[in-house]
């Protein structure tokens, strides 16, 4: 059973991992573990898939905790009671939109994307955000795993200092935690949603990010950003912008949503959590249930989109 | 483990390009160790930088100096960072 964890708590990395087994045990049939891959320090890479069976079907990507100090979105993903795995995993058959998804899509959702960084986060440094990767030729350690991607890789808006938080890596996909996931949806050939999971600056965005070019689909993925946040502020009336990366926040090259879309998926968005403008990603574990509740409905805004408009 | 006692967040709005160049110079003088949580990006949005105690008169002389305003989000990142860690081992005990 999942009923001894504490969603209102921050969690180890052995503990979520325990948790998902769990999740997928109290849910055979439905919920199943998968391992991706391995992280640099020989971690597994966990996925969550959500399915009902049938090969070959459509799929929904989530990740959460790629920048592994947002300890936030790791939690927004397995809160219960609205958010997000444990909801798409109980209402199964009882809310008509997750029936209507599941019935004929799989989702696949990472958790804990950066491994090592997160496990460094609770053992040494609290403000870790790369990977741990060393990088030859400097005393400094780690990869931007949000620059790594094969997307206008080493352009603007990221560093090829490996000293900088930004740092975009030797090459693209260097970052074992990256290539797995990139591995995974090509593998995979009919992922049609991607959402990367970030903190903190209440956004949601879509392509492109590295270039100012506006993604061919820009029409209806603004329309749908729009909805989205429409109904993530009416739980709590947290206001998000949105629009394109480089339009919304900056120049980012090398991103995981600008690779999703340049490689078929068509509706792909990243998600910058809400930030109070008082603790910026340390948000107090009292927030997070409040969090994880209003974002439920924008990213069941987006599977749903993704059901209803097949390409 | 690192400790980041005494550590400020700041938020500081440059009002013009020339303002968030100078923001973009505070975060390649590798001796301050700023770490931008929201980097410069466009004027008049948020820019978030962690300075490590020592930095911190440094950082905040070179802000007035340019007239560039701020505020302190966060007064002292280790008192939230123990805060956190107090929550997650009340937990703890609380689910054993």
């Amino acid at each position: 059973s999942t009923g001894t964890f504490d969603f209102a708590s921050y969690h180890t990395i052995e503990e979520i991992y325990g948790w998902m087994e769990a999740l997928a045990a109290a849910h055979p049939g439905l919920v199943t573990r998968l391992q991706i891959g391995q992280s640099y320090e020989k971690r597994p890479l966990y996925v969550l898939k959500f399915s009902t069976g049938g090969a070959g079907r459509p799929a929904i990507w989530l990740d959460t905790g790629i920048h592994s100090r947002e300890w936030i979105t790791q939690a927004t993903g397995v809160v219960p009671s609205s958010p997000l795995a444990v909801q798409i995993a109980e209402e199964y058959g009882k809310d008509p939109a997750v029936t209507a998804i599941l019935d004929s899509m799989d989702i696949f959702f990472e958790i804990v994307t950066n491994p090592d960084g997160f496990a460094y986060t609770h053992s040494t440094n609290r403000l870790w955000r790369k990977t741990r990767s060393v990088n030859a030729g400097s005393s400094c350690v780690g990869v931007d795993p949000n620059r790594n991607w094969d997307a206008g890789f080493g352009g603007p808006g990221s560093s090829s200092n490996p000293c900088s938080e930004t740092y975009h890596g030797p090459y693209a996909h260097s970052e074992s935690e990256v290539s797995a996931i990139a591995d995974f949806i090509l593998r995979h050939g009919n992922v049609k949603a991607a959402v990367s999971i970030h903190s903190y600056s209440q956004m949601l965005m879509f392509p492109y990010g590295y270039k100012a070019a506006p993604a061919p689909d820009r029409r209806e993925l603004n329309d749908l950003a729009a909805e989205a946040v429409r109904d993530l502020a009416a739980v709590y009336g947290t206001e998000y912008t949105y629009g394109s990366i480089i339009d919304t926040i900056y120049q980012a090259a090398g991103t995981t949503v600008d690779w999703a879309y340049d490689n078929g998926v068509k509706f792909s968005y990243t998600f910058e959590l809400r930030d109070t403008g008082r603790y910026g990603f340390l948000l107090p574990a009292g927030q997070i249930v409040p969090t994880a509740r209003e974002t439920w409905p924008a990213l069941l805004d987006i599977m749903l989109h993704a059901l209803e408009h097949p390409y | 483990e690192e400790l980041f006692v005494g550590d400020q967040v700041l938020r500081a709005v440059a009002g013009d390009e020339e303002q968030l160049a100078l923001l973009r110079d505070l975060g390649e003088q590798a001796e301050l160790q700023v770490d931008f949580w929201r980097g410069p990006t466009k004027p008049n949005l948020p820019v978030d930088l962690r300075v490590p105690f020592r930095s911190l008169q440094a950082v905040k002389s070179f802000l007035e100096a340019n007239g560039v305003a701020y505020s302190v989000m966060i007064e002292d990142v280790q008192e939230l960072l123990d805060e956190e860690k107090k929550t997650m081992a009340l937990s703890r005990r609380l689910e054993r």
